[in-house]
Parts: structure tokens; sequence; C-alpha cells
């Protein structure tokens, strides 16, 4: 009788910290969304304007999301439906540190190279990373009428923690543009998607180096009119994220019954998507009622 | 037991025309009757503008009017909607009539400034209202 009332009041107890864990583990510590899901919009329609002040963006960088803004959504905001992209989600982060290392040389067009700190604190964890792109501002007051070669030497280090670079070689690449220059703005995006992928998800910070060299394609005597390559570089570049929010609150055009594809699944994304048959479920049994009516 | 019936016929006869035409337009043209309204805001009025830079103006849209029984089948409600009128009017007026919502919505667009200075493009679900119905 002494074991089974002492294995009682193990149990009773077990029961009671069963009972108070649950509610522990549920409330939230400071009493804001726990998840962290809510976009900023939820939150100030939730709960009023209130909230910190705001850092102003590099003007050059607003006139380009707003350019991406006309591109992708109507003047009432609804987003268009011919365009054929999956992110629903894009953001631009200007540099929140910037250290010169080897001055520019406009002669032939190598733009200062710089140590550059991206803070990504703002990406959330439902917000996949699709497509990743270094913005160039280029305010050039000479047309050329040569195409123009650049190459771009991009080094990504390690967070501060352990303050070494990654291994191997800086991760440099060319690309071939045709610059048509004459406009007073001009934007040259360098794609770093393959060697951001792994970073975005894991690190809030990232800390880079950049090497920009472009040259003229044809080597001939500058004419008059070729004036020296004056290449000013307005502005650091801008970090731009192309993502996909998977949360509810976004807008999936892909949705099937918007009847659109649906995204390539990464691989980590193939279980998640095991673990919810019901949008397949529901699409099939909608086809099925369809025809069946 | 002739009297009442003498003197009702012997009341002028108002157009049969005029008293059917209102009879029916309860039913066939119901006064404020559920539908889509309007309301044009922009973030500047709500003081957001410093951190919505588009769009400037935001039509969210909404639901308002009754729900009459012989309407109940125009939205596209559920039949459930023709019963409760059915209870509302012969067995419980406390039991109301449907409400009139919205029924489907359509997304948003919105360019933000955020906290730290990044510039974001969001696509929200469901922002704008577009059909209502009876429920």
């Amino acid at each position: 009788s002494q074991a089974s009332r002492g294995e009682a009041q193990i149990a009773a107890s077990a029961e009671l910290e069963f009972e108070a864990e649950p509610w522990s583990s549920l409330q939230p510590v400071d009493g804001k969304d726990p998840s962290g899901l809510l976009p900023p919009l939820f939150k100030v329609l939730s709960d009023g304007p209130g909230g910190a002040p705001r850092l102003q963006p590099d003007s050059r960088a607003l006139l380009y999301m707003k350019k991406l803004y006309k591109a992708y959504a109507t003047k009432e905001g609804i987003p268009k439906s011919s365009r054929s992209h999956l992110y629903n989600t894009v953001r631009l982060f200007s540099p929140c540190a910037q250290h010169k290392q080897a001055p520019g040389h406009q002669a032939t067009g190598i733009l200062p190279s710089a140590d550059l700190l991206f803070n990504l604190d703002r990406v959330t964890a439902v917000e996949h990373l699709l497509k990743s792109v270094l913005l160039y501002t280029i305010n050039n007051s000479v047309s050329f009428s040569s195409a123009v070669k650049c190459a771009c030497d991009l080094l990504i280090k390690e967070p501060k923690s352990s303050g070494k670079n990654l291994p191997g070689a800086p991760h440099s690449f060319t690309f071939n543009s045709q610059f048509e220059f004459g406009k007073k703005h001009k934007w040259i995006e360098v794609d770093v998607t393959p060697l951001l992928q792994p970073l975005v998800a894991s690190n809030k910070k990232i800390d880079m180096s950049v090497n920009f060299t472009c040259t003229r394609e044809q080597q001939r005597q500058p004419s008059a009119r070729d004036s020296p390559f004056h290449m000013a570089l307005l502005a650091p570049p801008s970090l731009i994220l192309y993502l996909n929010d998977t949360s509810a609150q976004a807008h999936h055009s892909w949705h099937p019954l918007h009847g659109a594809r649906r995204p390539a699944q990464g691989p980590d994304q193939k279980s998640k998507l095991a673990a919810y048959p019901v949008g397949e479920e529901a699409a099939e049994d909608a086809r099925i009622s369809r025809r069946r009516r | 037991g002739q009297e009442p019936v003498i003197s009702e016929l012997r009341k002028p006869l108002v157009p049969a025309s005029r008293n059917l035409s209102e009879y029916f337009k309860q039913f066939l043209f119901p006064q404020n009757e559920c539908e889509l309204h309007d309301f044009r805001l922009s973030f500047s009025q709500l003081k957001w503008d410093n951190w919505i830079v588009a769009p400037r103006r935001y039509n969210p849209r909404y639901c308002k009017g009754d729900c009459p029984r012989a309407a109940g089948h125009r939205y596209g409600s559920a039949a459930h909607a023709l019963v409760q009128n059915i209870i509302h009017e012969t067995l419980d007026p406390s039991v109301p009539r449907p409400s009139c919502v919205p029924a489907s919505y359509s997304p948003l667009s919105v360019l933000t400034v955020e906290p730290d200075g990044s510039v974001a493009y969001k696509e929200y679900e469901d922002m704008i209202a577009t059909r209502c119905t009876c429920r």
C-alpha cells in the first residue's frame, strides 16, 4: 500500500505539471505577438500607428522600389495578374556599415571596392529566399556607343564571431551587360543568389567586400566623343532579396484555386508539403466535384 | 352582415395598379438591399503615409444592407439564410435575419519603409472585399 500511494502521488504531481506546462509555453513572454508572424501592417492595423521612429531609407533605393511597385501592382494596389514571378515579398537593404578599401579609378571604370555589412533582421522565418541581387546606382553623363563588360569579385565573410573569411578564394564571376547610358539614374543588378542562398536563412547579418571592374569591350582609340570612362558610383550597392512569404496572410498567386502552377518546392519544403496534403486534396476534390456537376 | 360588405364596396377604388406595384415592390426591389459599398481612404488620413509609401489610396470596400427572405437566393448564400429568415418572420423574431457580409476578397500590394530603414514590397491576402452574401 505504501508503494501504490507513492505511485499515486507521483502520477498526481506529473498531472499537475502537465496541466501547468502548456499555458506557460503558450503565454507570450512580453505580451506581444509570440510567433513574430504578424507583419508590421497587421501590427499597426491591430494596435494603431504608435511604434518607434523609423530610419529614412536611401532616396535612390526608394525610387527603385517605387518603380518595382508600379511594375507589379495597379494604382489601387491590386497585384497585376500578368506578372509571372512567384515572390510575394521584395526587401531592399542598404548597407548599415561600409569601409572603403581601395579607391576606384575612374579612367578605367574600376569602382571603389568596399566592405559592406547588411542587417537582415526584417526577414522572417516564413520568408523563403528565391533570388538576391546587389543593386548599383550609376550616374553617367556620357553615352557610350560600345558595350561595357563588367567583372565583380565578391568576398563573403563569416559572421564577426569567427572573424575569418569563408574558405576558398573570393567568389568572383563575370557578367556582360549592355549599358545604355544617358538617363540620370541607371541601376545595375548583380545576381548573387548562389552565394547568399545558404546564408540568408541562417544569418541575420551578411558581411561582404565587393570589387567591381568595368571596361569597354572594343579597345579602340577613345574618340572625342568617348571621353574617359566617367563611371561615378553614386552610392554603395543595396541588397535586394526576392522572397516567398509562406504565411497565411501573404498572397499566393500560385494557389491551386487560382489555377497557376505551384513553385518548385525546395528539398526542405517537400516534407512540409506532405504535412499539408489538404491543399492538394481540396483542389482534387474541387476538380472532381466540378466534373461531377 | 351585409352592411360592412356594402360599405367596403362603396369605398372609392384606389387604382389597383398603384397598390399592386407598391405591394410587389417590397419583393422585387427591397430598399437598401445587401450590397458592396466603397470606402476610399488615404493612408495620410491615418497618418501612416510616413511608412506606407504605396498605394496612396486604399478602398477596402464593405458590405451593408438588409437580407430579406425574397432576396436570399440572389447572393449565392446558403439555403440556411432562407431558413433563418423564415424562423425570424414566423417563429421567433429574436432570431436575427442573416447578416450581409463579404463573400470573397482580393489581395493588396503594399510598399512600406521598415523601422530599420529597409524598404519592403509585400502582397497581403484578403484586403479588399469583392462580393457580398447573406450569412
